[in-house]
């Protein structure tokens, strides 16, 4: 496991932190489904828990489907190449790239150039709150992701490294740690 | 664009019906040091926006093979894991191709990732 520069982390005064959907993505039910999901997996193994507002504005996290050039330096390149962005402590911004075809449920294929949303946002979410990126590839803050897989549980790797930063969740009993990834892992991708 | 399940993709979505954004990167596999290949630049570029080539560098950003861009390529195959050749293999073509995400992997010249954690190889990242 790797952190940003300097280590940023929340203040540990922020354990209980609030994220929100660009209102102007209009958002599915089954797809903030899949963002709880997400945000649940971290606050298994950390003393942190997180809460969907419906006010952008004042959210800790911010959550935006964005094409191309969104402002912030860092331009979606369309389908495939880049999927999303976080940044480092407290900036809270994640960006995922609107022009993917993303897969809300189950294991995508590598028949279609579709990729597996849960596993984009555990990932990012992990930059949100201070990982950056590993060099184990069972880990869910390795760089790169296959269009057939998904991973979406967190290695030892990953929960080691987050542990360092905010600690452990007293009702964590350490058996949620993965070795595996799940789907297929052959494919190129692209 | 969200689809429920995998059976809701369309056929046209085959990976092979859909240019993405690094699929001519293909084209540089077997390319080694010394080379000049057109289009090469935007493969620096990448390096570039991943953090293995220094941002200020933008004069390297040539069709040239050169030492930058080996040494880049030397740190990346670091930290995926692969063999250290500095050349653009097969291997390690078929893994730059790949969808990721787009948080540099070496930030302010280092790496917490492999690369970073042996020491002859920091000091390459730290002089980029």
């Amino acid at each position: 496991y790797s952190f940003f520069p300097n280590m940023p982390r929340w203040p540990p005064s922020r354990t209980d932190l609030t994220y929100a959907f660009l209102p102007a993505n209009q958002i599915e039910d089954s797809v903030k489904v899949v963002f709880a999901r997400a945000f649940v997996r971290w606050s298994d193994v950390i003393p942190m828990t997180f809460t969907e507002t419906a006010s952008f504005s004042t959210a800790d996290i911010r959550i935006g489907f964005f094409s191309g050039d969104h402002g912030d330096g860092e331009p979606f390149d369309g389908v495939l190449g880049t999927l999303a962005h976080a940044f480092s402590p407290p900036s809270g911004l994640l960006h995922l790239d609107g022009d993917e075809n993303w897969v809300v449920n189950g294991s995508p294929s590598t028949a279609y150039a579709a990729v597996d949303l849960e596993s984009v946002a555990v990932h990012e979410i992990g930059h949100l709150l201070g990982l950056g990126h590993s060099s184990v590839e069972e880990a869910i803050m390795y760089p790169t992701i296959s269009t057939g897989s998904r991973r979406v549980e967190l290695a030892s790797d990953d929960i080691q490294g987050i542990q360092y930063l905010y600690g452990s969740n007293p009702n964590y009993n350490g058996s949620t740690a993965a070795t595996t990834q799940e789907g297929d892992t052959s494919g190129s991708g692209s | 664009h969200f689809f429920p399940n995998v059976s809701a993709i369309p056929p046209s979505l085959i990976p092979n019906a859909i240019e993405g954004a690094w699929t001519s990167f293909q084209n540089f596999t077997g390319c080694h040091p010394g080379q000049k290949v057109d289009g090469l630049a935007k493969l620096k570029r990448y390096f570039q926006y991943f953090g293995y080539i220094n941002n200020n560098a933008s004069t390297n950003c040539t069709d040239d093979f050169d030492d930058a861009l080996e040494e880049a390529i030397k740190t990346y195959q670091l930290n995926f894991n692969l063999n250290v050749t500095g050349e653009l293999d097969a291997p390690t073509m078929e893994h730059i191709v790949r969808p990721r995400c787009g948080v540099a992997d070496v930030i302010n010249g280092t790496s917490s990732m492999n690369s970073g954690k042996r020491p002859e190889s920091h000091i390459h990242a730290v002089a980029h």
